[in-house]
């Protein structure tokens, strides 16, 4: 999991870098 | 990437595996259909482009890599928003994602492609090949712009475009996936829909043979970005090492 920190973050967000 | 369908779906299925596919590409897009258009004829000058020429090896790379970690969020959100992709468990969302995401762009990539002076969309002007020079990777700026023109020629629409990238990433045979059989139902049945798709616009039945015979360039395009990746690393690790986390993490091994 902390390999893909990130991506987990991005997957899980509901509010994403689009929204903002 | 896609193996022949050997279950059938209810048009009703498919019709609305279409509609969350396409809506979520229009809702993901970076740039819409209307801007690329306005921004057609914004073109680096020949000054511009000498700026970019000299800048160091390193810097060129870093820019590069930002648009690249910037597009890659926005291919996480089309993933996101097609139906069925957040009820795979998490490891395959991921896995999925790094194996797809560079093709994904690749295919769509084409929209920001002006074929009548072979440039494409670049920090928000377009730019021709030679334009990459510093980051000394002509065969892969080469590989990439070729594969933008023959894309155009095929002329996809948005819905076709949208479709095809979504068969791509949902590619059941990506190596340590925990869970083949959700993934090939997701691919087969927008593969279905984007047949559908192509039998109702009364297409070429060889349109999609031709998005098919585009795969292996696609392919081959992202390994060379791997090569050219581990090459840069041995020259300038301190560089590479800078990169954004989300890049690391989708293009690291």
């Amino acid at each position: 999991k902390e390999k893909h920190k990130i991506l987990h973050r991005l997957l899980q967000n509901s509010t994403s870098p689009v929204d903002l | 990437t896609h193996s022949p369908l050997s279950e059938g779906f209810s048009l009703l299925e498919t019709e609305r595996m279409a509609q969350s596919v396409v809506k979520s590409h229009v809702e993901t897009s970076q740039y819409s259909t209307e801007e690329l258009k306005r921004l057609a004829w914004n073109l680096y000058t020949a000054e511009e482009t000498r700026t970019y020429q000299s800048k160091p090896m390193e810097a060129m790379w870093q820019q590069c890599v930002a648009h690249l970690t910037n597009a890659i969020q926005y291919v996480v959100e089309f993933a996101k928003r097609i139906s069925g992709f957040m009820e795979l468990c998490q490891n395959d969302q991921i896995i999925l994602l790094k194996a797809g995401c560079l093709s994904v762009l690749l295919i769509q990539m084409c929209r920001a492609y002006n074929a009548t002076n072979h440039t494409l969309l670049f920090d928000g002007k377009f730019a021709s090949v030679q334009l990459f020079k510093s980051l000394g990777c002509d065969d892969l700026v080469n590989a990439v712009f070729e594969l933008a023109k023959s894309m155009s020629r095929l002329q996809l629409t948005e819905e076709e475009m949208a479709l095809f990238s979504a068969v791509v990433l949902f590619s059941p045979d990506r190596p340590w996936l925990t869970d083949r059989q959700p993934v090939q139902r997701l691919q087969g049945k927008v593969y279905q829909a984007l047949q559908r798709c192509l039998n109702r616009e009364g297409a070429n039945e060889h349109k999609l043979n031709k998005m098919l015979a585009k795969l292996p360039a696609i392919k081959s395009i992202c390994n060379l970005h791997i090569d050219k990746l581990e090459f840069f690393r041995l020259l300038h690790p301190e560089t590479a090492y800078s990169f954004p986390p989300l890049y690391r993490e989708v293009f690291g091994s």
